[in-house]
């Protein structure tokens, strides 16, 4: 899932 | 995404919106802090640069451009544009860049995730993006009389902080290895900073009088 990405937040 | 990160981000888009209007429909920047425009175009800068780089959403790139864009429209208009530029009040606006900048700079280059160069520049733009509202504060804190539009924006801002410690506090009981101490320090204390703001916020909302920050 891409949005677990750590760096998914703005 | 949970819906307190896209109410967060739906909020942060608000702000910079009732900013970017208020400035381009009264061609006024008055009670708007340049330093603080400057540092978020900084902030911005340094997060995106991974849109080159990764790709996580259409949401996510998209949001990431009006983010960068509307930033440095802000500080173009306050910079450059003919009529904005003269409701500026530099010496009301007098907090200096640097003594944010380099104390981030360092506690990056210290605290990181990994040593490597994105990962430093993205410390140091949560870290940056912690104080970024200082200026704004001490400058709402000068002005006698705190526009309608100004006080909004600072409010929504706060709001959309808020919203994402909610976010984080969800992520970590639904998702495996949710854990960020960077992200979330930070994004504490920037939350924090807007406690006094939003007192006197509700205060002068109750009463119904005009916002007024006490010397």
């Amino acid at each position: 899932d891409k949005d677990k990405h750590s760096h998914d937040e703005l | 995404m949970n819906i307190f990160r896209l109410a967060g981000d739906m909020t942060h888009l608000a702000s910079v919106l009732v900013l970017l209007l208020k400035i381009h429909t009264i061609k006024s920047c008055a009670g708007v802090s340049l330093k603080t425009q400057e540092l978020y175009a900084i902030v911005f800068t340094t997060r995106y640069l991974d849109i080159f780089t990764d790709f996580i959403s259409l949401y996510n790139t998209f949001m990431k451009l009006i983010f960068l864009g509307s930033s440095y429209s802000i500080v173009w208009y306050i910079r450059r544009h003919k009529i904005v530029r003269r409701s500026y009040d530099k010496n009301q606006d007098t907090f200096r860049h640097v003594f944010l900048i380099l104390p981030c700079i360092v506690l990056a280059l210290l605290i990181n995730e990994k040593l490597t160069f994105k990962e430093v520049l993205w410390a140091f733009s949560l870290y940056l993006e912690a104080v970024a509202i200082l200026p704004q504060l001490v400058l709402l804190q000068r002005t006698k009389n705190i526009d309608n539009l100004t006080g909004q924006y600072v409010f929504l801002l706060g709001v959309y902080r808020a919203l994402y410690i909610v976010n984080w506090i969800y992520r970590y009981f639904t998702e495996t290895h949710f854990v960020h101490w960077i992200t979330w320090i930070s994004g504490l204390v920037q939350t924090l900073l807007y406690a006094d703001f939003f007192y006197y916020y509700f205060q002068s909302w109750k009463t119904n009088q005009k916002l007024q920050l006490p010397a």
